[in-house]
Formats: structure tokens, C-alpha cells, sequence
């Protein structure tokens, strides 16, 4: 799976995620890559969110709006509100994956809980940042 | 605003005796070209879909991630993508689902979006109205790596295995993260 959040100019963000789905999947499987508020999830009052993980998970847990709705109801950071989903509520029953997340003012977050990840980052303020774990 | 711009090439697992430093140099090279091609866009005026589409694109057309063109295999041997895209600005939402002659679903999803009056499309519907929107269907072996192939191998080797005791559903369930990641 791959992905994209951002933030432009005009104070606006958007995520988008693309995917080819599991290896040996039958019986027409999707994951949570299409799935809006699963895999996929933008809104300007909280944050952009693109997931990339063990797709049931990502569905059940909602992940990508409930990340967006611990920034908008409970007024946490988009590194606080993360690392709560993807470490406290997906970890504990073994949903593996990670998700990148941007906020209005620019902040960055990538939280995973998995090994093969691979990221990178370019803000105005910062060279770009390029990772694999 | 500040501009800035976040891209992820998917999760999985890291065969420290296949990921040899040429390739790791390539891999980087590769996030690198994607980050710079949709922070580009920002920096000329684009807008935020303009960007993480654009970056996406680079992502899909490399045969390193799994999506577009390095898409993994299904038990049949054929390809089915997945796509989704969000305006933070309008909440408006595109997605397709099961694609198999898309080459790159990001921006049939952004057409979902913009230009139908339906969030998510799939399969054979979902194509059909990639074509009333002038996309080009393109033949499914486009998608086909040697690489993904031997996964798909092994992790049929390992379904065979594991079925010997158990059903389709429990065995799937013992497959490594590697092979329910993509």
C-alpha cells in the first residue's frame, strides 16, 4: 500500500491511499485502503490520515477517523492521537500497520507498530526526510 | 498556509538477506522522487489533491510498492487494486475497489469523487465508468512482477501446508504479516 497526505497553501489538507491489496486474497477481499474512515480520512477541523496495515483491522477500528475525531473532540495532537490508535488500540489485538497524518498547521505524524515501513516527509520549514524501518 | 507534504510506501517485511544495499539505494531514491514530485506541486500553488495525487502516481508506477504496478497477486493470479481520496476542504470522498485494468486507481478514485455522484465504485462497475470517462483500460498483466509472483508461491505453499489440518479461514490466519500487508 502507498500513500499521500499534504497541506497547501490555501490551509487545505487531503490523503489519498492506493493499494494492491494481500497476497492470495480470494472471494473478492478489499482492505482498508478504499474504505473512507478505515484506511483513508481527511478533514480540515482535525486531520489528514493514510493507513497502510492489516486491512480488517484498519476497518473494525476505524482507524483513520478515530485518529481525526481524538484531534477534533478531545483537542490532542495528531503524534498524541496516533500513537494512542495505532500503539494502545490496534496493537493489543494484533492489528499491525501504521498510518502517516498531517494537521492544518503542518505538523507531521507517522506512527506504525510494525518493522517494513517506509516514509519520507517535506515540509517548508525542512529538508526532506526519507526512512525505512 | 505552510506547505507540506507526507508519503508512506506501504507496511510489510524487510528480508535483511534480500534487501541488499543496491536496493535499499533505489528504494530511497525512489520515496525521494515521490516526496520532491508532490511537494513540487505545493510549491508552485498546486493544490493539497493535486500534490498527494501526483505523488501517489510515482508510487503506483514503481515496481517497488505494492500498488500500481507492483501490486501483489491474488489466489487467481490476477491483480485487483484498491483507491481512495479525501478533500479535507469539502469532506468530499472518492474510492474504487477490485480494479483490474486501472493503472492508476488513485486518479480514477479522485473521478469518483469529482465527477460522480457516488463515494465508492467497484470491479467491473467502477471500470466501466473509468471508460464513459475516457480512462484507459489496460491489460491486467501490466501488473505482473516476478517478484510478487514468488511471494504469491510461497504463500500458497504455506496455505497448502497449513490446510492439511485446517480450513481456508484458520489456515489464511497463520500466514505471516508479510503475506496479509501486502
Amino acid at each position: 500500500t502507498v500513500g499521500a497526505v499534504a497541506l497547501d497553501q490555501y490551509g487545505n489538507i487531503a490523503a489519498g491511499t492506493s493499494t494492491g491489496g494481500m497476497t492470495n486474497k480470494r472471494f473478492g477481499r478489499i482492505g482498508d485502503a478504499p474504505v473512507i474512515g478505515a484506511g483513508t480520512f481527511a478533514e480540515n477541523e482535525s486531520c489528514a490520515v493514510s493507513a497502510t496495515g492489516h486491512g480488517e483491522y484498519f476497518i473494525r477500528y476505524n482507524v483513520a477517523a478515530d485518529i481525526c475525531a481524538r484531534v477534533k473532540y478531545q483537542g490532542k495532537s495528531i503524534h498524541q492521537a496516533g500513537d494512542e490508535v495505532i500503539n494502545s488500540v490496534l496493537k493489543p489485538v494484533g492489528g499491525t500497520g501504521g498510518v502517516i497524518i498531517i494537521d492544518q498547521q503542518g505538523n507531521i505524524a507517522m506512527p506504525f507498530n510494525t518493522q517494513g515501513m517506509y516514509r519520507a516527509s517535506k515540509t517548508a520549514d525542512d529538508e526532506t526526510y526519507v526512512a525505512i524501518f | 498556509s505552510p506547505i507540506a507534504i507526507a508519503i508512506h510506501g506501504g507496511a510489510g517485511v524487510i528480508k535483511k538477506s534480500r534487501f541488499t544495499p543496491e536496493k535499499e539505494k533505489a528504494y530511497r531514491a525512489k520515496l525521494t522522487e515521490a516526496i520532491n514530485t508532490g511537494y513540487a506541486v505545493l510549491n508552485r500553488g498546486g493544490t493539497s489533491l493535486d500534490a498527494i495525487t501526483a505523488a501517489i502516481n510515482v508510487l503506483e508506477n514503481s515496481p517497488f510498492f505494492n500498488a500500481g504496478k507492483g501490486s501483489v497477486y491474488t489466489h487467481d493470479e490476477t491483480h485487483e487494486l484498491d483507491a481512495s481520496i479525501m478533500d479535507g476542504k469539502t469532506r468530499q470522498a472518492g474510492a474504487v475497489a477490485g480494479v483490474k485494468r486501472i493503472e492508476n486507481p488513485i486518479n480514477l478514485a479522485r473521478l469518483v469523487m469529482e465527477e460522480s455522484v457516488h463515494v465508492m465504485l467497484s470491479g467491473e462497475g467502477a471500470e466501466q465508468f473509468a471508460h464513459n470517462k475516457g480512462v484507459p483500460l489496460i491489460d491486467n498483466k501490466h501488473f505482473d512482477t516476478d517478484s510478487r509472483y514468488q511471494s504469491l508461491l510461497r504463500a500458497k505453499k504455506k496455505m497448502k501446508e497449513e490446510q492439511a489440518t485446517k480450513d481456508y479461514q484458520a489456515a489464511h490466519k497463520t500466514l505471516s504479516t508479510e503475506y496479509k500487508v501486502g
